[in-house]
């Protein structure tokens, strides 16, 4: 059964979008059938990825607010070849307002992801993995994933502040439970590890102490090529695959690939 | 006339918390009277202000739903006489649902402030300056501190996502003008510039280019003093008063100072 997560975390800049497409093309990278799906009006897993999302561009807001078939917006990644993404612009910003009176509007894109990976399945092409990467909010966008989703895999910033909000986010995968049985927080990632400071080293502590065993053994390191890769269009997979963010990527795809999905 | 500044920028983890609290510790500690109001539900500024912000406890969303005055909101922050702030619970991530109806809600937080900036200036305690942190969106939380604020002021990581999302904020602005004539978008601030990075640089001379002469001439390093202050409770600016980190604030806290409103 394809693994479908949501890359989310309501705290702002904590790695989800890092996260998302690094884990894709790391999963990719060994074979993998992966789909990115851009939730975020400020399209920067589309940009990461190197797919043009600019205002107007066909995107996933066509599919949340016209109805239109996922399979429209699936586009190839460069240097992938199992590698595909739906990009987002930024009028995605204006869905929220747009959906806000229509009926179930929280499961507009279940209905989309569901028929698209049955035609896949019945193509013969079933996808391995979907990973859905959210803004850093709990509005209609990220509900919309978190009842499209299967799995939660939640990025942890290895900083103060971010532990703080991930209690609020437990609470909304529970009410989600209601509409959507199967969601789980399966995958927690500590991300910007610096192994120089001791505030790195409390707050993965306190998160493995209270999170068990949903926390990845594997922790992304604060690493300057993480950063620089978007700014050539491309993950760091690719941009300097034997560097220490790389290599702890594919340590955590590996990870979550041997793991199944119940935890 | 009391400087408002709205601190904004939708994309998440630039440093909009920890430039609001810094700066307005950098100008409450030279003499100015000063107050932050934390219009963002995780409540990060209300942590490193030192304010207890639980669910259920006096908060803005009293403010902004139920209309209360702000004054009954306002506590002094511990080691700064002359500032003052107004927590965020929780309970403000239901603010949005809640006021959807309503009329003029977007003008709900000018209403209170500007009764409250009156009051105060009959009393004789006029404030100086007034700093509204924002979520990572936006959505009716900014918009509120759009329609109330004077001033923008949009801190800009040096990361490469950075410059993506601002465009977007700059044409937000321009739709509240027709709302709020005097808002203007005067400050930008350059936070966790890293000097060894050519990333860091790069990012620096595009906004510089972009955005001229609101962008100040102090750019905030990355430095982990600022990260762990936090932690405990408080502002850099007490924490390490002689760090890289507390020393930049106060620069731009001097070059705001200086500037006035119009740039
Ligand atoms: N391990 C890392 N080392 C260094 N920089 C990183 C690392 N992970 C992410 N970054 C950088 O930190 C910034 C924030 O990361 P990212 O944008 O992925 O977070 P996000 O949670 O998706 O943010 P948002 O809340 O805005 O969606 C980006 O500039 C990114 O390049
Ligand atoms: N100059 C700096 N050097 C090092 N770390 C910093 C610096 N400025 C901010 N940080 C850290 O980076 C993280 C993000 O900063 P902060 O929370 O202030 O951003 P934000 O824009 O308010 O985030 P959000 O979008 O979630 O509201 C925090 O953990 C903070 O401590
Ligand atoms: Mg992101
Ligand atoms: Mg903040």
């Amino acid at each position: 059964q394809t693994r479908v997560f949501v890359v989310a975390n309501q705290k702002g800049g904590v790695g989800k979008t890092t996260t998302a497409v690094n884990l894709a093309a790391a999963l990719a990278g060994s074979g993998a059938r992966v789909l990115v799906v851009d939730l975020d009006p400020q399209g920067n897993a589309s940009t990461a990825l190197g797919i043009e999302h600019s205002e107007g561009l066909p995107n996933v807001y066509d599919v949340l607010v016209d109805g239109e078939p996922l399979a429209d917006f699936v586009y190839p990644v460069p240097r992938f070849p199992t590698l595909f993404a739906v990009p987002a612009t930024i009028d995605l910003s204006g869905a929220e307002l747009e959906l806000a009176s229509v009926v179930a509007r929280e499961a507009r894109l279940k209905r989309a992801l569901d028929v698209f990976l049955n035609e896949q399945e019945t193509a013969g092409e079933r996808f391995d993995y979907v990973l859905i990467d959210c803004p850093p909010s709990l509005g209609l966008l990220t509900m919309n994933a978190l009842v499209a989703g299967r799995e939660v895999l939640v990025p942890i910033q290895c900083e103060y502040y971010a532990l703080e909000g991930v209690e609020t986010l437990f609470r909304i995968v529970d009410l989600v439970r209601e509409l959507n049985r199967s969601l789980e927080v399966t995958t927690v990632l500590l991300t910007m590890y610096d192994a120089r400071t001791r505030l790195s080293a409390q707050v993965a502590e306190n998160a493995r102490e209270s999170l068990g065993r949903t926390v990845l053994r594997t922790a992304v390191p604060r690493s300057v090529r993480i950063s620089e890769a978007p700014s050539f269009g491309q993950t760091v997979m690719t941009w300097d695959p034997g560097s220490p963010g790389a290599l702890s990527y594919l340590e955590a795809a590996r990870e979550i690939a041997l793991r199944d999905a119940t935890v």
